[in-house]
């Protein structure tokens, strides 16, 4: 393993979003990741819909909130094409599922999903295999967040909040997750936050899923 | 400089503007807290007022904190045989 991987020095990451005030993160830590999976297998990056992932994901409860698992269960089952955020655009409320006429469409092959705790260290080879991997996490520090690495005040098993895994650092003395939020771009280190690696912190390890396109 | 720096237009007197400010000065309070386990030279997360800092704790939560887990089996070695594609 490199001491420091971030799929963000590959340019197959897109800008961090605002989910705004609506509870999506669970949609947002989906569609981040198979943007970015999809990127990797050298297509374009491209922004895909979350709004679409919102409406239609129909075991989910759109901007009322969600589980990653069964966003990426759905997108499995049905193999719905995501279409480019373009075409389907956030409007931070649920709204009613439709399906624009588009070409273009992104679907995925299968998804893996794992608890890691204790096992941090294959968590971080599975990032570099899969992509990026979607997580949940206790948050409620986070509230309060302005940067540097957390390694108190959260819960492992109290998971309300999604997110999305883009990288690791260990060049430091605290190795860290590097996690992309959806709380926009002035939250945080530009939208991003540190975890410390190796002790579940904030049970980032417990719940861990990436698409496999 | 709170409600110029996010935005904020709360009208002082009003119910609003009362709310807002107790669950300000509750942030700033558990920002001292929080600070005090961090040390220096080791990276430790900082925390402080930013634009969630006028939200209670519940209030954020309820927002922003809407995600439910699913228990997911444990990673193994023989689970890299099995993913879940056609």
């Amino acid at each position: 393993l490199p001491s420091r991987f971030d799929w963000r020095d590959k340019n197959v990451v897109t800008p961090v979003r605002s989910q705004q005030t609506c509870g999506g993160c669970w949609a947002f830590s989906v569609v981040e990741g198979i943007e970015t999976a999809y990127a990797v297998k050298g297509n374009p990056l491209v922004k895909l819909s979350v709004q679409q992932v919102i409406d239609c994901s129909y075991r989910n409860q759109g901007c009322n909130g969600g589980s990653t698992i069964s966003a990426l269960y759905w997108l499995n089952q049905t193999h719905v094409k995501l279409v480019k955020e373009s075409e389907y655009p956030f409007k931070a409320v649920t709204g009613t599922c439709h399906f624009p006429p588009s070409s273009f469409g992104v679907s995925i092959k299968g998804y893996v999903a794992y608890d890691f705790s204790d096992r941090e260290d294959v968590m971080m080879e599975k990032l570099i295999e899969f992509g990026p991997l979607a997580v949940t996490v206790d948050a409620l520090s986070w509230q309060d967040y302005l940067g540097g690495i957390i390694q108190h005040h959260c819960s492992s098993q109290e998971a309300n909040h999604a997110v999305l895994i883009t990288g690791f650092d260990r060049t430091g003395p605290v190795p860290y997750w590097i996690v992309r939020n959806s709380w926009g771009a002035s939250w945080g280190n530009e939208g991003y936050v540190y975890v410390k690696i190796g002790e579940n912190v904030c049970g980032i390890a417990d719940t861990v899923s990436a698409a496999i396109v | 400089t709170f409600q110029e720096l996010y935005n904020r237009s709360y009208e002082p007197g009003t119910n609003q503007f009362s709310r807002r400010l107790k669950a300000f000065q509750e942030s700033l309070k558990r920002h001292s807290h929080l600070n005090s386990f961090s040390y220096d030279g080791n990276g430790s997360a900082r925390y402080g007022i930013n634009q969630f800092s006028d939200l209670s704790p519940q209030e954020f939560k309820d927002k922003y904190l809407r995600s439910r887990s699913e228990l997911c089996p444990k990673y193994g070695h023989l689970e890299d045989r099995s993913y879940n594609v056609d």
